[in-house]
């Protein structure tokens, strides 16, 4: 990748666990602009999938940017990603780059 | 810099 631009990962959460088992802090108009993996829980659906890590920054979730979406948006977005039943998953964006 | 400075804190919500 370019010096401009960051490396970004796919990755791809089964929904193994009833629970999705992280936790996010940031968002628009906070000092983390972006939201950010904060904790991951073991024995959630995150932890099972193995390549989601404390500190990545989540760019997108099934496509749709983070970026301008205040925390309680993009806490509600990720929410809805993992309680829909037309996907076995959820896809994230993230990268280790804040 | 500065801007970032005055910006609050975010809260923390677990999924």
């Amino acid at each position: 990748p370019g010096l401009l631009e960051p490396t970004s990962t796919l990755v791809r959460v089964a929904k193994s666990a009833s629970t999705l088992g992280i936790a996010i802090e940031g968002g628009a108009n906070t000092r983390q602009p972006l939201p950010r993996i904060v904790t991951i829980q073991r024995g959630g659906s995150a932890h099972n999938c193995g390549q989601l890590k404390v500190g990545q920054v989540i760019l997108e979730v099934n496509g749709a940017t983070m970026r301008g979406r205040e925390h309680r948006d993009a806490a509600r977005l990720i929410a809805e990603a993992f309680k829909t039943k037309e996907r076995d998953h959820v896809d994230f964006l993230v990268t280790e780059f804040n | 810099r500065e801007k970032r400075l005055t910006l609050p804190p975010s809260e923390i919500t677990l999924l």
